[in-house]
């Protein structure tokens, strides 16, 4: 059971760092689609008005039943995901108004809906395996192979 | 971009100029995603998640304001933490918890404390609810309304002595994330906070074990227990309490 817990823990050490570097990606793809939105006259003043909608979670549902202990801070590893989309994004994200800023703006908007997509598909396999050892551990405490006992 | 974010930086401990104070709020904006996103977790449905991010954001404009560049420290970490408390400052001030509850969880909690000191141990239901001259349902039913699963409920700060703003929730949680072999070098609270864990009764225990050593949901912890959510919690509602009472010692 200890190498079950350990297994997870480093799965779960990875998804929170993979769940971050999503969520950052989310927030900025949400911004830069908004910016694109307003291409006659981008303004930064208009984008940073309408933060809070686009920043916000579409058809967000908290139940209390299905919460668990999250922590919330930066991750150990956030570092390394962010020079990956670093990569990605060459020039000034709020476009100045000329035609080659936006196509290279609705570049830029695909490749990181790309890089969101796949980070999204690691996070998804992530879960599942730790999921799956949850669910097993979950059994081990049903029958009392498992104690939390020796966690304290 | 790295170059062009310490770029504005810079042009912003300069001359504090709007314009880039806007750009700075803009590219740092997806840390309240994030951070809206988690303390959300747990809350009563009635809490507007829109609200949340507006809260994070006003916490996000007053980070970037104290933020001193070139000290060496990372400036998402410090935000993160700005952007969280912002919100949990903020839901307090508008009072989040509806009043009715928050009246009757202060009874729970008075009642609490003094049969702890009375009894030497943690209070059973049937004591607390006999204290407080309520019936076992509506104690349980209060219990329920409190829910303690979300970050905010848990922010409270202990007071352990050594000097630095320690709350519940982190070292609640710590003893979440770190690995087995990574408990050796704990810290006072840890070990403070894992002598209180076994004085509390067994079914308390694992609950609180169950939802931040193994960080199970409370669905979950009903399904091992056989027990139906709503009493999972009720049980972790009336653990926290027993721990933040001892600890408060
Ligand atoms: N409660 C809960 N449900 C979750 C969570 N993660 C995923 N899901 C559920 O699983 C579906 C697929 O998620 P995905 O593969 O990450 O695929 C996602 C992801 O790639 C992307 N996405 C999700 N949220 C955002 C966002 O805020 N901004 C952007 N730009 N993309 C997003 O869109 C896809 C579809 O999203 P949805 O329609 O929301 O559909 C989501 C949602 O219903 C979670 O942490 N909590
Ligand atoms: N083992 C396991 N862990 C899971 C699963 N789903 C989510 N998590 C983890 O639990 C955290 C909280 O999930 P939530 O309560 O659904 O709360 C989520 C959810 O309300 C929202 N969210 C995130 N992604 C999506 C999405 O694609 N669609 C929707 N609708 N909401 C999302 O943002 C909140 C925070 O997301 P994160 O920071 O990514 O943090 C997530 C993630 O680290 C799962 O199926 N298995």
């Amino acid at each position: 059971t200890d190498d079950l817990r350990r297994i997870r823990s480093e799965c779960e050490a990875a998804e929170e760092g993979i769940s971050y570097a999503r969520r950052l990606l989310q927030g900025r793809l949400d911004i830069l689609r908004a910016a694109l939105d307003q291409s006659e006259h981008p303004d930064a003043g208009q984008l940073l008005a309408a933060l809070p909608a686009i920043m916000a979670d579409q058809g967000h549902v908290s139940d209390p039943a299905q919460a668990r202990s999250l922590r919330v801070r930066v991750p150990a590893d956030a570092e390394r995901y962010a020079a990956v989309i670093d990569a990605v994004i060459t020039e000034d994200e709020v476009p100045e108004g000329t035609d080659s800023d936006l196509s290279d703006l609705e570049r830029v908007v695909g490749v990181l809906t790309q890089v969101e997509h796949e980070l999204s598909a690691r996070r998804r396999a992530l879960f599942a395996r730790i999921d799956g050892l949850r669910a097993e551990l979950l059994a081990r405490y049903k029958d009392g192979r498992a104690d939390v006992r020796d966690l304290l | 971009t790295e170059r062009e974010v310490a770029q504005l930086w810079g042009e912003y401990a300069d001359g504090r100029d709007v314009a880039v104070r806007e750009r700075l709020i803009i590219h740092y904006a997806p840390l309240v995603k994030y951070v809206a996103g988690r303390v959300a977790v747990g809350m009563p449905a009635h809490v507007e998640h829109s609200d949340l991010v507006s809260y994070g954001i006003f916490g996000l404009m007053d980070a970037i304001e104290k933020f001193e560049p070139g000290r060496g420290f990372k400036f998402e970490t410090y935000a993160v933490a700005r952007i969280r408390g912002a919100i949990i400052d903020e839901l307090r001030s508008v009072d989040w918890v509806p009043r009715s509850v928050r009246t009757r969880s202060r009874k729970v909690e008075a009642a609490m404390q003094e049969l702890e000191s009375a009894l030497k141990r943690s209070p059973t239901e049937e004591e607390l609810a006999e204290e407080l001259g309520w019936s076992l349902e509506e104690l349980q039913d209060t219990l329920a309304r409190m829910s303690m699963t979300s970050i905010a409920a848990l922010d409270e700060v202990l007071d352990v002595g050594d000097g630095d703003r320690i709350t519940l929730v982190d070292t609640l949680q710590d003893l979440t994330v770190s690995l087995p072999e990574e408990t050796l070098d704990d810290s006072e609270t840890k070990r403070l906070l894992r002598a209180t864990l076994t004085r509390l009764t067994e079914r308390e225990q694992t609950v609180l074990g169950l939802y931040y050593f193994e960080g199970m949901t409370l669905a979950q912890i009903g399904d091992v227990l056989g027990v139906t959510e709503s009493r999972i919690c009720q049980i972790h509602t009336k653990a926290v309490l027993s721990l933040r009472t001892k600890l408060g010692e």
